[in-house]
């Protein structure tokens, strides 16, 4: 058979499914390749309605029988396609370091009710894209604060 | 035939998985 996502489950989940070819003679529950392209968890419950089959009845060919044996081993388990460690560690690099004379108000107004480490990281980001926002009114830097009328 | 989830799962943002379904 051939497993292919329902109108239902592309409607209702923010996934995207890959059609898949399967055997359900070998084995009572098959596998199927799900993308989670949000910055967002899903949760699936048991039993959800995610898909339809359509019977093959022949088989011109198949691109590959199985997962590779490394992958095969951690069924179930996740693959990051998204690194963000080393954002992360770079981040840490600017850890206590001053917050650059432009930001210090930014600063102020961004950390209120905030914890300690959360302040800590806040200040980290701005130092590192401190260059990014406007040092004065003459320097116009990446980003630029701008009055225009709605119509 | 349904094809359903065969246990409860979480999937991360940002990442792919291989779902177990039962077709029913």
């Amino acid at each position: 058979y051939i497993v292919q996502p329902s109108n239902y489950f592309k409607d209702k989940y923010k996934l995207v499914m890959a059609s898949t070819l399967v055997d359900i003679n070998k084995l009572s529950t098959c596998k199927v390749r799900v993308l989670n392209p949000m910055d967002v968890e899903v949760t699936l419950r048991q039993k959800a309605d995610v898909g339809r089959e359509e019977l093959i009845k022949r088989i011109v060919s198949v691109i590959a029988e199985e997962e590779p044996e490394k992958v095969k081993q951690k069924h179930g388990q996740l693959r990051n396609v998204f690194e963000v460690s080393s954002t992360q560690t770079k981040l840490h690099q600017f850890m206590d370091q001053p917050i650059p004379d432009h930001l210090k108000d930014l600063y102020e107004k961004s950390v209120d009710d905030k914890s300690q480490e959360q302040q800590r990281s806040v200040a980290a980001l701005l130092c590192k894209f401190g260059e990014a926002f406007s040092k004065n009114e003459w320097d116009v830097g990446l980003t630029n604060v701008a009055e225009h009328s709605i119509d | 035939k349904r094809v359903t989830v065969a246990d409860d799962v979480k999937i991360s943002g940002l990442t792919e998985a291989l779902l177990d379904v039962y077709i029913e």
